[in-house]
């Protein structure tokens, strides 16, 4: 049951999508649960949105979580997102207030296929499990297969290759889905948020170019207060700003599309850690290293409530 | 054993490519030996001054020593056994389970 479920440690599909199920049972005057789409292989793409049944046209925040399989800490820290949420909703003025006027859109596996995969064949499997039709090679990067400059620098058009764009922009079910979804909310989704691992950054437009965002006093001190509540936590340093120059070029990013979707604060979390553990993060850092995510994501989200 | 043990022996490597010469010897190496890159995501991306993580499979792992040892290229092995701390992040709980 929710009371019982172990939030500090890595969970299954199966367990992840009935926990989904539960948490919305169990808060009916916070909690909806709707499916977006279908992944290639015919799972459901859950969604939670969280936030108090107040107005229709209430600002919005997306948060995606497992668009690469391996990266097991995304998954845990949507859960431990929707847990904070719901738990401090009563006690926490801060929370109250944010889902009081905000509607948070939570996606705690983007990559279902792929993330079933990493669980019971390749621990190590990034992309999605679509059929090629020429290569045996099967799957696509879901952060290379958004119509945003697609596959130009930073993405390979070769399908056997980890950061493969696909056969056409958004030819994968799972992005098509979420792209559409977006697009049809974009008048009220202010933020888009994806978690991803690991390097300890926080990063948001461009990724496709060297060149800065029309709105960047914005994004990057709403960046900067992130980091720095993040680090309050347990002095964990994390880098910030864009993904060209802070990681690297990559083009058909889910961040670039967002952005040039109209939403106007867009960020991609690299969660820890920077190299010790890689995809491996045990299961005793979940507590911290979404403890501190929390703070940074709770201060994006504040922020939206004010003017810049 | 999780996986069915697919992963006993296999090692990633932290590699250190100083200069441009070295990125190249680091690419070279790495498109001849089937290696899953971790840091960064593909062989295009691997630049100097910035580390480059990847998972070999145990029967490569000599042959990975060797080269970058010939090539005075500076690593460190920092996972030895990867099967042992997949089956410590979420091995210890399905034993867990199990009892």
């Amino acid at each position: 049951s929710a009371s019982q479920y172990d939030y500090e440690v890595y969970h299954s599909l199966e367990e992840i999508q009935s926990w989904m199920f539960e948490m919305n049972r169990t808060n009916p005057d916070l909690v909806d649960m709707f499916s977006v789409g279908k992944s290639y292989e015919g799972r459901p793409l859950y969604v939670l949105q969280l936030g108090k049944r107040s107005r229709p046209q209430k600002k919005a925040v997306w948060i995606d979580c497992g668009v690469h399989a391996r990266e097991w800490i995304g998954p845990a820290f949507c859960q431990w997102f929707v847990k904070e949420a719901l738990s401090s909703y009563k006690h926490d003025s801060v929370m109250r207030r944010l889902l009081n006027q905000l509607n948070f859109y939570i996606m705690p596996v983007f990559n279902v296929d792929g993330y079933h995969f990493s669980w019971t064949t390749d621990r190590f499997w990034r992309k999605t499990r679509s059929k090629n039709r020429k290569f045996h090679c099967r799957g696509v990067d879901a952060n290379r297969n958004w119509k945003v400059k697609w596959c130009e620098e930073g993405a390979s058009s070769h399908p056997c290759d980890d950061t493969y764009c696909g056969p056409y922009p958004e030819s994968e079910p799972e992005v098509k889905a979420v792209a559409k979804f977006l697009r049809k909310h974009k008048k009220r989704v202010k933020a888009y948020i994806s978690i991803h691992a690991y390097a300890q950054m926080l990063l948001y437009p461009y990724s496709y170019k060297y060149a800065t965002i029309p709105n960047f006093n914005c994004v990057e001190s709403a960046a900067q207060t992130a980091v720095s509540a993040l680090y309050s936590a347990y002095g964990v340093k994390y880098r910030y700003g864009p993904a060209s120059t802070t990681l690297y070029v990559t083009s058909g990013s889910s961040i670039d599309w967002a952005y040039r979707n109209g939403i106007p604060y867009t960020f991609a979390f690299e969660l820890r850690d920077t190299g010790y553990f890689g995809f491996l993060l045990p299961e005793s850092l979940i507590n911290p290293t979404c403890t501190e995510t929390m703070r940074a994501v709770k201060t994006i989200a504040t922020g939206l409530l004010k003017k810049c | 054993y999780l996986y069915n043990n697919r992963y006993a022996g296999d090692q990633v490597f932290r590699i250190h490519p100083n200069t441009e010469e070295e990125v190249g010897r680091v690419k070279s190496i790495l498109g001849h030996i089937k290696v899953d890159l971790w840091q960064p995501n593909s062989l295009s991306m691997i630049t100097h001054n910035a580390t480059v993580d990847v998972h070999v499979k145990h029967n490569d792992v000599l042959r990975l020593h060797t080269c970058l040892k010939q090539d005075h290229i500076s690593y460190e092995v920092f996972i030895t056994n990867l099967q042992k701390e997949i089956e410590k992040q979420t091995g210890y709980r399905s034993s867990r389970r199990r009892r």
